[in-house]
Protein backbone atom coordinates (compact mmCIF):
# COMPACT_ATOMS: atom_id res chain seq x y z
CA UNK A 1 0.00 0.00 0.00
CA UNK A 2 1.47 3.48 -0.79
CA UNK A 3 0.38 4.58 2.73
CA UNK A 4 3.62 6.08 4.47
CA UNK A 5 4.19 5.12 7.86
CA UNK A 6 6.26 6.38 10.31
CA UNK A 7 7.45 9.45 9.40
CA UNK A 8 4.50 11.16 11.16
CA UNK A 9 5.56 11.21 14.55
CA UNK A 10 2.13 11.60 15.70
CA UNK A 11 0.92 7.99 14.92
CA UNK A 12 4.27 7.01 16.67
CA UNK A 13 3.34 3.58 17.75
CA UNK A 14 5.85 0.57 18.13
CA UNK A 15 5.77 -3.06 19.37
CA UNK A 16 8.66 -5.23 21.75
CA UNK A 17 8.31 -8.63 22.38
CA UNK A 18 9.47 -8.72 26.19
CA UNK A 19 9.30 -10.51 29.27
CA UNK A 20 6.99 -9.45 32.56
CA UNK A 21 9.36 -9.48 35.57
CA UNK A 22 6.61 -8.57 38.11
CA UNK A 23 5.18 -5.29 39.81
CA UNK A 24 5.53 -3.77 42.99
CA UNK A 25 1.98 -2.41 43.77
CA UNK A 26 0.59 0.38 45.54
CA UNK A 27 3.75 2.35 46.86
CA UNK A 28 2.49 5.51 49.07
CA UNK A 29 3.42 8.98 48.00
CA UNK A 30 5.90 9.55 50.64
CA UNK A 31 7.74 6.26 48.94
CA UNK A 32 7.09 7.19 45.46
CA UNK A 33 9.30 10.65 46.67
CA UNK A 34 12.11 8.49 47.31
CA UNK A 35 11.81 6.97 43.97
CA UNK A 36 12.68 9.77 42.25
CA UNK A 37 16.60 9.20 41.09
CA UNK A 38 17.02 6.50 39.05
CA UNK A 39 19.69 5.04 41.21
CA UNK A 40 17.58 5.20 44.22
CA UNK A 41 14.50 3.09 41.79
CA UNK A 42 17.23 0.81 40.85
CA UNK A 43 18.12 0.03 43.94
CA UNK A 44 14.84 -0.40 45.38
CA UNK A 45 14.67 -3.03 42.48
CA UNK A 46 17.74 -4.94 43.76
CA UNK A 47 16.42 -4.91 47.48
CA UNK A 48 12.75 -6.38 46.52
CA UNK A 49 14.43 -9.39 44.25
CA UNK A 50 17.13 -9.85 47.28
CA UNK A 51 13.95 -10.17 49.99
CA UNK A 52 11.81 -12.39 46.94
CA UNK A 53 8.94 -9.71 46.30
CA UNK A 54 10.46 -9.89 42.84
CA UNK A 55 12.43 -12.78 41.20
CA UNK A 56 15.58 -12.26 39.61
CA UNK A 57 14.54 -13.94 36.07
CA UNK A 58 11.53 -13.43 34.47
CA UNK A 59 9.36 -16.73 33.71
CA UNK A 60 9.87 -17.91 30.10
CA UNK A 61 6.14 -15.96 28.52
CA UNK A 62 7.23 -13.36 25.98
CA UNK A 63 4.56 -10.68 25.83
CA UNK A 64 4.01 -8.04 23.18
CA UNK A 65 4.91 -4.06 24.54
CA UNK A 66 3.14 -1.66 22.37
CA UNK A 67 4.06 1.88 22.74
CA UNK A 68 2.54 5.36 21.48
CA UNK A 69 0.44 8.36 22.81
CA UNK A 70 -1.82 6.60 24.22
CA UNK A 71 0.44 5.39 26.43
CA UNK A 72 2.13 1.55 27.09
CA UNK A 73 -0.08 -1.78 26.56
CA UNK A 74 1.20 -5.18 27.43
CA UNK A 75 -0.62 -7.76 25.52
CA UNK A 76 0.09 -11.97 25.00
CA UNK A 77 1.99 -12.95 22.23
CA UNK A 78 -1.15 -13.78 20.15
CA UNK A 79 -2.52 -10.53 20.97
CA UNK A 80 -5.87 -12.08 22.48
CA UNK A 81 -5.56 -10.49 26.04
CA UNK A 82 -4.26 -7.11 27.17
CA UNK A 83 -2.36 -7.98 30.40
CA UNK A 84 -1.31 -4.20 31.63
CA UNK A 85 -2.38 -0.89 30.42
CA UNK A 86 -0.37 1.91 31.39
CA UNK A 87 -2.05 5.07 30.20
CA UNK A 88 0.64 7.70 29.25
CA UNK A 89 -1.22 10.69 31.62
CA UNK A 90 -0.22 8.23 34.69
CA UNK A 91 3.05 7.15 33.63
CA UNK A 92 5.58 9.11 35.88
CA UNK A 93 8.81 7.90 34.64
CA UNK A 94 10.72 5.29 32.36
CA UNK A 95 13.94 3.62 33.51
CA UNK A 96 16.05 1.25 31.61
CA UNK A 97 19.62 -0.19 32.77
CA UNK A 98 21.46 -3.38 32.63
CA UNK A 99 20.64 -6.70 34.48
CA UNK A 100 23.92 -7.33 35.64
CA UNK A 101 23.58 -10.81 35.13
CA UNK A 102 25.93 -10.66 32.68
CA UNK A 103 23.92 -11.72 29.54
CA UNK A 104 23.50 -8.28 28.23
CA UNK A 105 19.92 -8.19 29.35
CA UNK A 106 18.16 -4.74 30.53
CA UNK A 107 15.47 -4.13 32.95
CA UNK A 108 13.06 -1.90 32.31
CA UNK A 109 11.06 -0.14 35.14
CA UNK A 110 8.07 2.03 34.74
CA UNK A 111 6.55 4.19 37.48
CA UNK A 112 2.99 4.76 37.18
CA UNK A 113 0.97 6.72 39.69
CA UNK A 114 -2.83 6.74 40.10
CA UNK A 115 -5.40 9.66 38.85
CA UNK A 116 -5.17 11.02 42.51
CA UNK A 117 -1.75 10.55 42.70
CA UNK A 118 -1.22 9.13 46.26
CA UNK A 119 0.68 6.16 45.56
CA UNK A 120 2.47 4.51 42.65
CA UNK A 121 3.65 1.13 41.04
CA UNK A 122 6.66 -0.02 39.76
CA UNK A 123 6.18 -2.78 36.95
CA UNK A 124 9.43 -4.30 35.51
CA UNK A 125 9.95 -6.10 32.33
CA UNK A 126 13.18 -7.45 30.73
CA UNK A 127 14.27 -6.62 27.26
CA UNK A 128 16.11 -9.07 24.96
CA UNK A 129 19.10 -6.18 24.60
CA UNK A 130 20.12 -2.63 25.67
CA UNK A 131 19.03 -1.36 21.96
CA UNK A 132 15.62 -2.78 22.25
CA UNK A 133 15.48 -1.25 25.50
CA UNK A 134 17.11 2.11 23.86
CA UNK A 135 14.10 2.19 21.53
CA UNK A 136 11.37 1.82 23.82
CA UNK A 137 12.75 4.72 25.64
CA UNK A 138 12.45 6.97 22.18
CA UNK A 139 9.08 5.83 21.43
CA UNK A 140 8.19 7.00 24.87
CA UNK A 141 9.83 10.29 24.69
CA UNK A 142 8.57 10.93 21.70
CA UNK A 143 4.91 10.05 22.78
CA UNK A 144 5.19 12.38 26.16
CA UNK A 145 6.37 15.22 23.42
CA UNK A 146 3.16 14.24 21.40
CA UNK A 147 1.35 14.98 24.22
CA UNK A 148 2.72 17.84 25.44
CA UNK A 149 2.79 19.07 21.84
CA UNK A 150 -1.44 18.69 21.68
CA UNK A 151 -1.71 19.83 25.09
CA UNK A 152 -0.65 23.23 23.97
CA UNK B 1 25.03 -6.02 41.38
CA UNK B 2 26.86 -3.17 38.88
CA UNK B 3 24.69 -1.32 37.34
CA UNK B 4 26.18 0.21 33.96
CA UNK B 5 24.53 2.76 31.68
CA UNK B 6 20.99 3.73 32.92
CA UNK B 7 18.47 5.31 30.70
CA UNK B 8 15.76 7.60 32.16
CA UNK B 9 12.89 9.28 30.43
CA UNK B 10 10.64 11.30 32.20
CA UNK B 11 7.15 12.48 31.66
CA UNK B 12 7.67 16.09 32.10
CA UNK B 13 3.60 16.28 33.32
CA UNK B 14 5.49 14.86 36.94
CA UNK B 15 8.84 16.41 36.50
CA UNK B 16 10.20 16.85 39.67
CA UNK B 17 7.70 13.96 41.68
Amino acid sequence: STKSSGNNSSETCAEFRVKYVGAIEKLQFDMSKMLQEPLDLINFIDAAQQDGKLPFVPGDKEMILFVSKHGVKVASLDQCDVLHRHPLYLIVRMLCYDDGLGAGKNLLALKTTDPEQEGCTIWVYQCSSSEQAQSICKVLSASFDCALASDK
Amino acid sequence: IYKSAVTTVVNPKYEGK
